[in-house]
């Protein structure tokens, strides 16, 4: 007769079940650490490309000159008033930079072409992107101050790095490297 | 530059080395895809293009990058061994890609003012101190814009600068262009943090001597023919 064959089961010693139950729940937690912090936690920087209508401006051919008078004046209150709402906002922490880029005179109105520089999670981006518009908007909308604004003219749209670089740099005498103040 | 420190990369994306047979000689400034703007003396005793080469980047060699010169116009009124009219135009034989390191400088309206006392800045290669030593990487230096007058008293200039010239650095020495530097700019900038071409490095006394201050050529009083040869 046919004896069937006893197996007979070796188990593992207990430390090495330890070991092993140890070794996967580290693995998990590496890689659900990293997922949180570049998903949740480390800040991207996002450039936005935006425009809107500058009202009542009678037209004026060198508000298109970048090195006029007239778009240096109008560039720096806008630029001012950009910093300002950005800073007096809610994401004033995701707010990095901003810069009118060009003026484009038309009867009665100055459309504005801007750039912007935010940082923000990456999960929180679109929401990021809601904010800066919605900033963008209740700015354009106060009216104090010299300046009318149509806030239904604003237009705004997320550009790649390299977009924002062209942008700034086909414009005169920026820098993307800033050295250390120097006294006027 | 005496008295000034290494510029960082990408600081001066304006700065062009202007070199005759590969070798430095002058400076000049980026105003356009293909233009450049330096100083007519450096363009002593050889004006054919073809022995000119321009580069762009901290570093004078290797160059970050580097175009050959069309065309070579000086001013009119220029005359070999005087100071007035120092001033050039270069045109390359192809445009510039404009990167975070090498872009234009603004050029200033005719009719803006740049008061004495403004703080502007001289980068350049040349050399540390007259007839010294010639750095690696680009040197900038801050200075203040001094007045005319104050220029030409007689222990300085005497009468020497004319008012298509202007003076920077410090009437007690030490911070100033020196050999090496002529062409280069001088920059101004404005509220916005835009840089504006106020003036090229053009003469003095040796460098960063007492009472003899950099002599630059004003853009302002030349803009108009700057418009005339560029079209900008």
């Amino acid at each position: 007769m046919y004896r069937p064959v006893t197996t007979s089961r070796t188990s593992l010693p207990l430390w090495m079940i330890a070991l092993i139950v140890f070794g996967v729940l580290a693995i998990l937690g590496v890689t659900i650490g990293l997922l949180v912090h570049f998903l949740a936690v480390e800040n991207t920087t996002y450039n936005y490309r935006g425009s809107f209508k500058v009202l009542n401006i009678p037209y004026n051919r060198n508000y298109e000159r970048e090195t006029s008078p007239e778009n240096n004046y109008l560039s720096e209150i806008l630029e001012t008033k950009i910093a300002d709402a950005f800073h007096s906002s809610s994401i004033y922490r995701q707010y990095i930079n901003s810069q009118v880029i060009t003026l484009v005179p038309e009867n009665n109105s100055v459309t504005a072409h801007i750039w912007l520089l935010f940082k923000a999670p990456r999960s929180t981006k679109e929401n990021t992107r809601r904010r800066i518009e919605s900033v963008l908007h209740q700015m354009l909308s106060n009216h104090s101050g010299s300046l009318t604004t149509d806030p239904n003219s604003l237009r705004l749209m997320e550009i790649s790095k390299a977009d924002a670089e062209k942008i700034i740099n086909s414009r005169c005498g920026r820098r993307a490297r800033m050295s250390a103040t120097y006294d006027r | 530059v005496k008295g000034g420190s290494n510029a960082l990369e990408g600081e001066w994306p304006w700065q062009a080395s202007l070199k005759k047979n590969g070798q430095h000689r002058c400076g000049a400034s980026l105003i356009s895809e293909r233009y450049l703007v330096t100083a007519a003396h450096c363009f002593r005793m050889a004006q054919n293009p073809k022995n000119y080469t321009v580069s762009f980047g901290t570093k004078v060699s290797p160059p970050y990058m580097q175009h050959y010169v069309q065309q070579i116009i000086i001013h009119e009124d220029y005359i070999q061994g005087e100071h007035h009219d120092d001033i050039a135009i270069i045109l390359l034989t192809e445009k510039v890609i404009f990167k975070n390191d090498v872009h234009r400088v603004c050029l200033p309206e005719a009719t803006q003012i740049f008061l004495p006392g403004e703080g502007v800045v001289v980068t350049g290669w040349g050399a540390f101190s007259y007839n010294g030593k010639y750095p690696v990487l680009l040197q900038k230096a801050p200075v203040k814009i001094i007045d005319t007058n104050t220029c030409n008293s007689r222990e300085a200039y005497d009468g020497l600068v004319q008012d298509t010239m202007l003076c920077a650095g410090y009437m007690e020495g030490n911070i100033d262009a020196c050999q090496g530097d002529s062409g280069g700019p001088l920059v101004y900038p404005n509220s916005r943090n835009i840089w504006y071409l106020v003036g090229i490095v053009s003469w003095g006394v040796e460098c960063g001597k007492v009472n003899k201050p950099g002599v630059y050529v004003r853009v302002t009083a030349y803009r108009n023919w700057i418009a005339s040869k560029t079209g900008i």
